[in-house]
């Protein structure tokens, strides 16, 4: 047997010393080691797969508002929630690997990707065999699938909020005068 | 971008990846994680050993030359009179892969597993331009001594491609900024990759000995 293994990340970008308080530090530490330790627990169990493993582990960083993904999820220009998610393996599934997207009302758009991934082979999912599906028809899919849907305001968090209506003042503001400021003195914005 | 990959004990690779995208992108914008081969990507593929395989070739036993010689095949005596020849003579029915060692001597190569697997975070445009995660893959794939995490370092690392490929036409905040983490498997073998070539990446990881590892910054 091959000793299992697991790696995860919460986002990367222009995060410094500065723009990343020490209580901040403590609470990405403290969400991203609670989610592997959950995760790495999971490699216990006799039917444990990686599909599982990492579903599960996504799932809980979807629920966590401190990441940009499920709740908690940034904001278009427009002031909505456009949720992607993609699942791929190395072997095991025809369709290998599957990308969702443009998702405004899917709780966990990673439950979405594995059951697009997965339903292709157990009973005809209804997918045609496609890899990457979006929008309304593929949600109507996830509410076939029993899969959680939310109303948009369940991702909404104040945090991101901010960010976004900061984000649009200061692109006006850029706009309007020559100075920009340098990457050092800019927030640190999910950048997808 | 939130990420996972994970290596079970039957050698499955997956990656699950899950985004709300750019803050303030045009509605309708499309990002690299849901995009095979930009932002997220696994696969697995047959090769030979790269080690130097000459040690797998087994010295005939008189059983066996006896075999060959009552069956008359001359090439079968002959490898088993000749050692050196052996790596030449094709055993019946058994697939013959030939590998060349750095002195060019023909051995016959054993057959092992390769599995790659990322997931990728940060400037998504950027991924989706250098089709990142899957250069990350081929590059491990093709080059014939390149380490997965050589492979992710010359794509997402500093001066790697991504940051090459970041535009200053536009001088957009975040162009060329990005992380990729993945594993590796060859054989039984696995390795934990990660780089990236901007201020911090948030990534957790248990480490070779199994302790449970947090860290944003390099070198902390």
């Amino acid at each position: 047997l091959i000793k299992p293994r697991i790696i995860v990340h919460g986002g990367a970008g222009n995060i410094t010393r500065k723009n990343l308080p020490p209580e901040s530090y403590r609470a990405y530490r403290s969400a991203l080691l609670s989610v592997l330790h959950s995760a790495s627990n999971l490699f216990s169990l006799p039917d444990c797969t990686a599909l599982s493993v990492a579903t599960h582990a996504v799932t809980l960083l979807e629920d966590n508002p401190l990441f940009n993904a499920g709740k908690g999820a940034v904001f278009t220009r427009d002031g909505a929630n456009e949720l992607e998610s993609s699942i791929m393996v190395s072997n095991g599934y025809r369709k290998r690997g599957v990308g969702c997207m443009m998702l405004r009302h899917v709780r966990n758009p990673i439950k979405l990707a594995r059951e697009m991934l997965t339903r292709e082979e157990e009973n005809g999912g209804g997918t045609q065999g496609h890899c990457q599906l979006s929008g309304e028809p593929l949600e109507h899919l996830a509410e076939a699938w029993g899969l959680e849907l939310v109303s948009p305001d369940y991702f909404w968090t104040k945090k991101r909020w901010d960010e976004h209506m900061r984000g649009l003042a200061e692109e006006e503001q850029e706009q309007s005068s020559s100075k920009t400021p340098s990457i050092e003195e800019r927030e640190y914005l999910p950048q997808g | 971008t939130v990420g996972c990959v994970v290596l079970d004990s039957s050698g499955m690779l997956c990656v699950a990846t899950s985004t709300g995208g750019l803050t303030n992108k045009l509605s309708g914008r499309i990002g690299d994680t849901p995009t095979l081969g930009a932002g997220f990507w696994a696969e697995e593929w047959i090769e030979e050993s790269r080690s130097t395989p000459q040690m797998l070739y087994q010295p005939p036993t008189a059983a066996s030359q006896l075999e060959s010689m009552s069956r008359g095949d001359l090439g079968g005596i002959l490898a088993e009179c000749l050692p050196a020849l052996a790596p030449y003579v094709p055993t019946a029915g058994q697939p013959q892969m030939y590998t060349y060692d750095n002195h060019h001597t023909p051995t016959q190569g054993k057959q092992i597993r390769h599995a790659v697997a990322m997931s990728g975070t940060g400037n998504g445009d950027t991924f989706l331009r250098t089709n990142a995660v899957r250069t990350a893959a081929a590059i491990s794939r093709f080059s014939p001594h390149a380490s997965l995490a050589s492979a992710v370092t010359q794509i997402a690392g500093p001066d790697g491609e991504m940051q090459r490929s970041a535009s200053d036409r536009w001088g957009k905040t975040g162009e060329g900024e990005g992380g990729i983490i993945g594993i590796e498997l060859v054989g039984q073998k696995a390795e934990v990759v990660w780089d990236f070539n901007c201020g911090g990446m948030f990534r957790a990881w248990v480490d070779d000995r199994g302790s449970e590892k947090f860290m944003v910054f390099k070198g902390e």
